[in-house]
């Protein structure tokens, strides 16, 4: 399941 | 947060503090390209534009300012402050052949097509390929200072380290983002003859020379 990309990543 | 993801941010602030220490203390940048210091300033001011409006952690937020500060004040010293040191007949990648194919791919691939979202996917897919003039310039002087090579070497493994990151939270949290993954993975096959010639040469003491 694709979530949409998590931005807590650099 | 983990481990593999926490080393591959530590990794990348070496990188980069390698990098400007270098340039620092011997006052010289030969040997580094400023073309791909460019791309990485510009892949961070386009991925980081929501450092005020989006409010991760302590860490996230101090992380992000310290790689814009730095990849800046490494710009700064190449083409102002240690300007006579910059090596421009070596540092001959056309950018315009990075900028122009990832801006246009950030357009018809990506996730959401919103500014904030499509200029994130640039930065995504440049970071993959903002190395190139480096690699370039390396490959045309035939050498590489042995500071650079451990600059590099931290710069490709924190990537790396990204990958092992994406498979871990893909297994604990179901969360995988393809556009980060392919381009990660793009961006370390990159750096694999690297990898193969610093742990072949520079491990075991020598100077990191490419075969002329």
């Amino acid at each position: 399941n694709e979530k949409l990309p998590s931005k807590d990543e650099l | 947060m983990n481990i593999f993801r926490l080393l591959g941010d530590l990794s990348h602030l070496l990188a980069i503090i390698i990098l400007l220490l270098k340039i620092w203390r011997t006052r010289s940048c030969a040997g580094v390209s400023g073309k791909s210091q460019i791309l990485f300033a510009l892949v961070f001011t386009t991925r980081y534009l929501d450092l005020f409006t989006n409010f991760i952690s302590m860490y996230n937020s101090a992380m992000k300012l310290i790689y814009l500060v730095c990849s800046y004040a490494t710009v700064f010293l190449m083409y102002f402050k240690f300007k006579a040191t910059y090596d421009s007949n070596h540092d001959t990648f056309r950018m315009e052949f990075l900028v122009v194919p990832v801006g246009g791919l950030a357009f018809l691939v990506n996730h959401d097509f919103t500014p904030l979202e499509i200029l994130w996917t640039f930065s995504i897919y440049l970071e993959a390929v903002a190395i190139l003039p480096q690699l370039f310039m390396i490959s045309k002087t035939g050498e590489a200072e042995t500071i650079t090579s451990h600059y590099l070497f931290a710069l490709g493994s924190y990537r790396a380290l990204y990958i092992v990151n994406w498979v871990f939270r893909f297994y604990t949290e179901g969360f995988f983002d393809l556009i980060a993954i392919v381009a990660g993975c793009v961006q370390t096959i990159l750096y694999c003859d690297f990898f193969y010639l610093y742990i072949t040469k520079v491990l075991k003491g020598k100077q990191l020379t490419l075969p002329a």
